[in-house]
């Protein structure tokens, strides 16, 4: 394994989005994640519609039916893959754009979709596992719990006491081998976190968290997705 | 630091700082807690923040206040970020799942989703 690398360097990551004030970072993880696969899948970035998924994706827990994808009130990243692969795919952004809201109904086209899930599948909860899956095959759609994001400026965040109960999904792009760790008096390596809460969040929109030791529950919930090669 | 290092369980959380942090970056948030009403000020202009009467404001800038010393004791749990403003220093940390996280409690499903093959990690 490398010990840097960043799908960013590499042309696989849209720029910043922003969901607004509506509870879909799990629409917004699963489209990076596909926009990653994409490109790897067909060489073109193509920006994905995260309202599809709002809009249309209802799918539930098989054993837990009131479980369910539902909008701006929450979803989790695998029943969208699931959702996804029985739907045919995601249109792009530009087709059916972002409106922050979910009471406007579902107007799929399936002939506008623009990148197809061929496969999706769960990493285990084991560092360099997450490392080659994410060198491998694209970023990482993954689950972390966000207590600290939200007074996060910058720097690798790495808290003493952190719950491992994850609330948001983000995407994983990428990590570092030495994050200065002044406490410590040593550098860390930490993972690279593309969040969907606009440029103006965090590090022009990206977070840092230390990487190894599951703080905050980021390395118990990882999911890699593939994509077609040529869904149109 | 002793129940920190035991929860995370890695002995570098025994090292812990004991000189004052006033030079540190998470220092400054006791200028901020000082200066609360210039850095609401600041808050509402930099992040565009309109509320609907004179009783909002002051409900939002309590939540502020709230918020400052929030982060200060983030900075204190995690000295290798920095911890301050951001755009939701004016919400309840309740408001801010309701309105910023979504992601549902895994359950039955990710466990049945196959896992993916080990790959090599070395050369």
């Amino acid at each position: 394994l490398p010990s840097d690398f960043d799908w960013r360097d590499r042309g696989a990551v849209t720029g910043v989005k922003d969901q607004g004030s509506c509870g879909s970072c799990w629409s917004f993880s699963a489209a990076a994640a596909l926009e990653g696969a994409n490109y790897l899948a067909t060489g073109h970035l193509i920006s994905l519609s995260e309202q599809q998924m709002v809009d249309c994706d209802h799918t539930c827990d098989d054993s837990e039916p009131d479980a369910c994808d539902e909008g701006c009130n929450g979803g989790l990243m695998t029943t969208a893959f699931e959702y996804l692969l029985k739907s045919g795919g995601l249109e792009t952004e530009k087709d059916y754009p972002y409106t922050g809201t979910d009471r406007g109904a579902c107007k799929f086209d399936k002939s506008e979709v623009a990148a197809s899930v061929s496969n999706f599948s769960v990493v285990s909860v084991d560092e360099d596992q997450i490392a080659a899956n994410l060198v491998k095959h694209g970023p990482l759609a993954v689950g972390i719990n966000a207590v600290f994001m939200q007074t996060y400026i910058g720097g690798v965040s790495c808290p003493y006491i952190c719950s491992k109960h994850q609330d948001h999904g983000v995407l994983i792009v990428g990590y570092g081998s030495a994050g200065y760790a002044p406490i410590r008096l040593k550098d860390k390596p930490y993972w690279i976190i593309k969040n969907s809460w606009g440029q103006n969040w965090g590090e022009h929109g990206y977070y840092k968290i230390c990487k190894g030791r599951n703080i905050c529950g980021v390395e118990a919930m990882v999911s890699t997705v593939s994509a077609v090669t040529s869904p149109r | 630091a002793a129940a920190a290092a035991a929860a995370t369980g890695d002995e570098e959380t025994l090292i812990r700082q004991v000189v004052d942090s006033a030079s540190t970056a998470g220092g400054s948030k006791d200028d901020l807690l000082l200066n609360a009403d210039a850095h609401f000020s600041s808050f509402l202009r930099d992040f565009g923040k309109n509320y609907s009467g004179p009783e909002e404001h002051a409900h939002r800038f309590k939540v502020f206040k709230a918020n400052l010393r929030r982060a200060r004791r983030h900075q204190k749990l995690d000295p290798s970020a920095v911890h301050g403003i951001t755009k939701f220093s004016d919400l309840t940390p309740a408001e801010f799942r309701r309105m910023y996280l979504g992601l549902r409690k895994n359950r039955r499903s990710f466990r049945t989703i196959h896992d993916a093959p080990n790959l090599p990690t070395n050369d």
